[in-house]
């Protein structure tokens, strides 16, 4: 999978 | 979230605390570039834009809003209330060179042409650069104060643990971002220089000397 929709990350 | 994330973010509040700290008991911002500080609050700015529009988690908001206020808060202190002790003549990084390729790439380069997405990429990209003016004001005054390089120590053993915390992600979750890891990567490297003095010099404990 690529970046997730939601940025979870700082 | 995983240990390395956790101790990343820790040790990232630790480095914006411990800079904090350090002007406003010392009432003084010498040897600290400023011109970083601001880069530092545009990266938290245009990252976290996403407070307005999504919730993630109670942790994820509250630390976005701790790292915004200190880095405004640091800002103040540097170009307002201790403005006396900022060291301008050596705070010479140019950092339009800086600026403007990030800003160009953020179009180029992205997962997504919307402009909370391009806002983002910019902020990761910035960051990976951002401590450059720090790094150069400390190679021409050949020297930093030992809690300057405390500071240092934990803002680039931060996100040396968000690359940890991909290889588990990938691992574990099957995530990656690949701007944000080769962003992370490149900002990690230009730490590899001042780790090398940091650990070699450690044990002198007195002020670390930079090669010029």
């Amino acid at each position: 999978t690529t970046a997730k929709e939601v940025k979870d990350e700082l | 979230m995983n240990i390395f994330r956790l101790t990343g973010d820790l040790s990232h509040l630790a480095a914006i605390i411990i800079l904090l700290l350090k002007i406003w008991k010392t009432r003084s911002c010498a040897g600290i570039s400023g011109k970083s500080q601001v880069l530092f609050a545009l990266v938290f700015t245009t990252r976290y834009l996403d407070l307005l529009t999504s919730f993630i988690s109670l942790y994820n908001t509250t630390m976005k809003i701790i790292y915004i206020g200190c880095a405004y808060a640091t800002v103040y202190l540097i170009y307002m209330k201790f403005k006396a002790t900022y060291d301008g003549n050596h705070d010479t990084f140019r950092v339009e060179f800086l600026v403007v390729p990030v800003g160009g790439l953020a179009f180029l380069v992205n997962h997504d042409f919307s402009p909370l997405e391009i806002l983002w990429t910019f902020s990761i990209y910035l960051e990976s650069v951002a401590i450059l003016p720090q790094l150069f004001m400390i190679s021409k005054t050949g020297e930093a104060e030992t809690i300057t390089t405390h500071y240092l120590f934990f803002l680039g053993l931060y996100r040396a643990l968000y690359l940890i915390n991909w290889i588990w992600r990938f691992y574990f979750e099957g995530f990656f971002d690949m701007i944000a890891i080769v962003a992370g990567v490149v900002q990690t490297i230009l730490y590899c220089d001042f780790f090398y003095l940091y650990v070699t010099k450690g044990e002198s404990g007195s002020n670390k000397i930079n090669p010029a």
